[in-house]
């Protein structure tokens, strides 16, 4: 027996809302840590892990582990059912093929049951390696989205390069070229309009805007995005879920030949 | 050319 309380149920219907074009199918896996996810896109270049800590719920009964799988498309129809001030309840009985998604106004007087069916989805996990990255962006939300809409209007690919004068979005394509560098600055007044870089080592690599512009659906999350570059890795693009856990998006760079 | 790598290159299968 699984029952999920979530109080602030929108945090559920925005994270669907950031995935669902991403990944199609993906499992949930149910434990006493929290609720979490690990999926990849068809193509396999990118990655998402969602964790939902079982301490920023309200109520949080998880008998054993479980793992449900989900047709992400389905999930964010019934979640768009839900008010933004709604409570959100996951339940699934043991051995159930179903789910229950239960949505509580705020002074409770409509309660709504969305029912949906599980799928069986037969998806490994993959084992990702805590690294010391060579840079790490701190910048605002808003401001990697409107950079990563911009040059996808110029080129398909971003070349992202860190040096010691900020961190560099470059792109060219047919009609042109373009750079965009952020530099240090955390002379601001409120703190989420900061930008911070940590840089161990330069580095630059280069990747796929589509995917990018797929992870700033993200945004609403958090009004800060953590960008995590090393030389031999993934791209790690990390949105905070406020209280409760993250959302990391990991991308494999493009390789010269 | 740039060739686009997968995840499956860089992280194991558990």
């Amino acid at each position: 027996m699984l029952e999920l309380r979530l109080v602030q149920g929108n945090l559920l219907k925005k994270v669907l809302e950031a995935v669902k074009d991403l990944v199609t199918d993906a499992n949930f896996d149910c434990s006493s840590t929290g609720f979490s996810l690990q999926a990849m896109d068809s193509s396999h270049v990118a990655l998402v892990a969602l964790l939902l800590r079982s301490e920023g719920f309200e109520h949080y009964r998880c008998d054993r582990n479980v793992s449900m799988g989900m047709n992400l498309n389905n999930m964010a129809k019934m979640l768009k059912c839900a008010g933004n001030d709604d409570i959100v309840t996951i339940k699934a009985d043991d051995g159930s093929d179903t789910v229950t998604f239960m949505f509580e106004s705020p002074n409770q007087d409509k309660i709504a049951d969305f029912e949906m069916k599980l799928m069986d989805i037969d998806s490994e996990h993959l084992g990702i390696p805590e690294a010391e990255y060579h840079a790490i962006v701190r910048m605002p939300s808003s401001e990697f989205a409107r950079i990563c809409k911009d040059l996808s209007s110029i080129g398909d690919t971003v070349v992202i390069s860190v040096t010691k004068e900020g961190v560099k979005f470059s792109t060219r394509g047919d009609i042109g070229n373009a750079n965009v560098v952020c530099r240090q600055n955390t002379t601001v007044d409120k703190p989420e309009e900061s930008t911070t870089i940590e840089m161990h080592e330069p580095v630059s690599l280069t990747f796929a805007l589509r995917y990018m512009n797929s992870f700033t659906k993200a945004t609403p999350l958090s009004s800060t995005v953590t960008i995590s570059l090393s030389s031999e890795l993934p791209v790690v693009v990390e949105y905070k879920i406020a209280e409760m856990g993250y959302i990391r998006f990991y991308l494999a760079p493009k390789i010269e030949d | 050319g740039c060739n686009q790598s997968t995840i499956t290159e860089f992280f194991g299968k558990l």
